[in-house]
């Protein structure tokens, strides 16, 4: 039992720190067991070091930078059990446009192997995405689907 | 595989005129001002895959998710959601080129699911999506508020989402 | 003590309502209590009606029309007790760009008479300010403000 | 009154050698990358007017806001914050142009007031800001994550908010 947990927790683990370090170029960070021997009576924490600082608890962090780590623990669990479609709701809150951008790069580039759609309020994951899909409300709380944007290869 | 169209009709804040979206692989970007109905398009691929919480769909009952009118409109009948799969390469273990995947939630809170047109209980929609798409016990949906879930996740609650994916 | 309390809840509420309206052109908004004859053994709920749309309460809107509620509120508090300064970290996230073009605007109104200071990563905020710190960390994990840019008379 | 300057040396993120803000009335927005200390800024302010909360600056105890040295460097021997104030209209009950408001605490996590220099008890900076300030009760600080918390707020909450300030 705690084979199979050790096992997808290696997986995770490996494409944790992989993913952190694309968005965070110059960092690190590390899934830490409470409990290395009994894993399963321990809890599981986030190690990061972000570029030039030291490491720090998860919680230690900025709200941005939590934002930014949770991100990548989300794509780690992504990869682990792929699926041929991802829908994403506003996942850009708190980060900063560096930082976004770095997420919209990671979102397109996984996009050419798994089909995306995320919602968005935000101009850099707009501008990755190859088709946009504009919503309105009209007076009478209807909505509609007002342009879509074939935007080619990009 | 990938999803080649969604369509809309009497959804959420959509109407009862069929709204479509044609889509195609790579990445696709919903916009537009905050209450406009983005969520709810997302929400729209989460109730045509098989989603039995209407709470995650922000409804308090299924019949919640039907078109109100809006302000001083009709409400619509019935809320329906057609997903197409492309099924070009042969990959779904159905004769078509195309399948089509449909779910219905009348009035009366009952739903109803479709393949090609043809009425099939809900277990076989969730047998043919399988590990393809809706990915069970993945994350390849994130619905709004998800990552701040995320972030104040505790430790013990982290070990849990590893815990549940082994 | 009930007609203290009544007091203070007119004065907000007021402010509330016209702090929505002027934040969702064409909407508008109003404090209500659960218990109008008992205030205080009841409840206080926001019943909004954004514009186009038929009345919600508060926690029937989307994500973003949450916030821009709640922000309203906030607002609306710091009108009935005044305060020579303002500092507010992050007030924008969840708002559309239209939405939040109307808060900044909102911000540099009552700047002109309350000093205030927002931390923010979004365009449209700092586009009104009057003046702007840029902050930086360096490779050493150390914080240093880079710019100061006066903007003169806007 | 207004802030004319705000100066922070060995404050949480900032060094030992003296940062200083200068300011003027109208709008000042602080910008920078996510975790380059904006929100930092944000608690000096918060820090030399008295917060007796070090939670709400994020920090166990006070000596956690005196900067740690960072990656390698040498952590800074006490944190303080000294916030000048335009008293050119004579608003504030002091015979000065200026009024500077002065806050450190020391490793030992001990905390010092001064008023222009003079060191002096906390309850005279309270009583010296009063309402023209650090209007208690009132929500002129708006911390990282205090909306996200009025949003989630039950009605119970809510009503208890007025109450509070009635
Ligand atoms: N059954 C229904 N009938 C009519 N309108 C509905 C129904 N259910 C929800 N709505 C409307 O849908 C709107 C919310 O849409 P949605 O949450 O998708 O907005 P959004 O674009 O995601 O906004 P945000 O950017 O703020 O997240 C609300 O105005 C709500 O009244
Ligand atoms: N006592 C201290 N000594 C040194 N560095 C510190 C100290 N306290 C906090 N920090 C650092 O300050 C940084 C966080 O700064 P802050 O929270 O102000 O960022 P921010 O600009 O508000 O980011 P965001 O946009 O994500 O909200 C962290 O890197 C943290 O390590
Ligand atoms: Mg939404
Ligand atoms: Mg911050």
């Amino acid at each position: 039992k705690t084979e199979v947990f050790m096992e997808t927790f290696d997986k995770i683990s490996k494409n944790f720190t992989k993913i952190f370090e694309t968005l965070s170029p110059g960092g690190t960070a590390e899934l830490v067991l409470e409990n290395p021997n009994a894993p399963l009576e321990g809890g599981l924490e986030i190690e990061a070091r972000p570029a030039g600082k030291r490491v720090l608890r998860a919680d230690a962090m900025s709200g941005g930078e939590k934002a930014l780590t949770a991100v990548a623990f989300i794509f780690a669990l992504q990869r682990v059990k792929p699926a041929t479609i991802y829908v994403m709701d506003e996942i850009d809150a708190h980060l900063d446009p560096q930082n976004l951008k770095r997420v919209a790069k990671m979102l397109k580039e996984s996009s050419k192997k798994s089909q995306t759609i995320v919602a968005t309020l935000r101009d850099p994951v707009m501008s990755a995405a190859d088709r946009l899909f504009g919503v309105n409300m009209d007076k009478n709380g209807e909505s509609h689907i007002v342009s879509v944007e074939l935007t080619g290869t990009k | 595989v990938y999803v080649s169209k969604i369509e809309l009709r009497g959804f959420k804040s959509f109407g009862n005129k069929k709204t479509v979206l044609p889509l195609s692989p790579g990445l696709t970007a919903i916009v537009g001002p905050n209450g406009c109905g983005k969520s709810n398009v997302i929400e729209a691929f989460s109730f045509v895959l098989g989603q039995l919480s209407a709470k995650t769909m922000r409804a308090e009952k299924f019949s919640d998710l039907i078109f109100n009118g809006g302000n001083g409109g009709r409400a619509a009948p019935f809320a329906e959601v057609s997903l197409y799969l492309d099924n070009s390469r042969g990959e779904l273990p159905v004769d078509a080129k195309t399948v089509k995947i449909s779910r219905r939630v009348s009035r009366n809170g009952k739903c109803a699911y479709w393949i090609n047109n043809k009425r099939v209980p809900r277990q076989r929609v969730i047998e043919l999506l399988g590990g393809i798409i809706s990915s069970a016990g993945g994350y390849n949906f994130i619905m709004q508020g998800d990552v701040d879930r995320f972030i104040k996740m505790s430790s013990l609650e982290r070990r849990r989402i590893v815990d549940d994916m082994a």
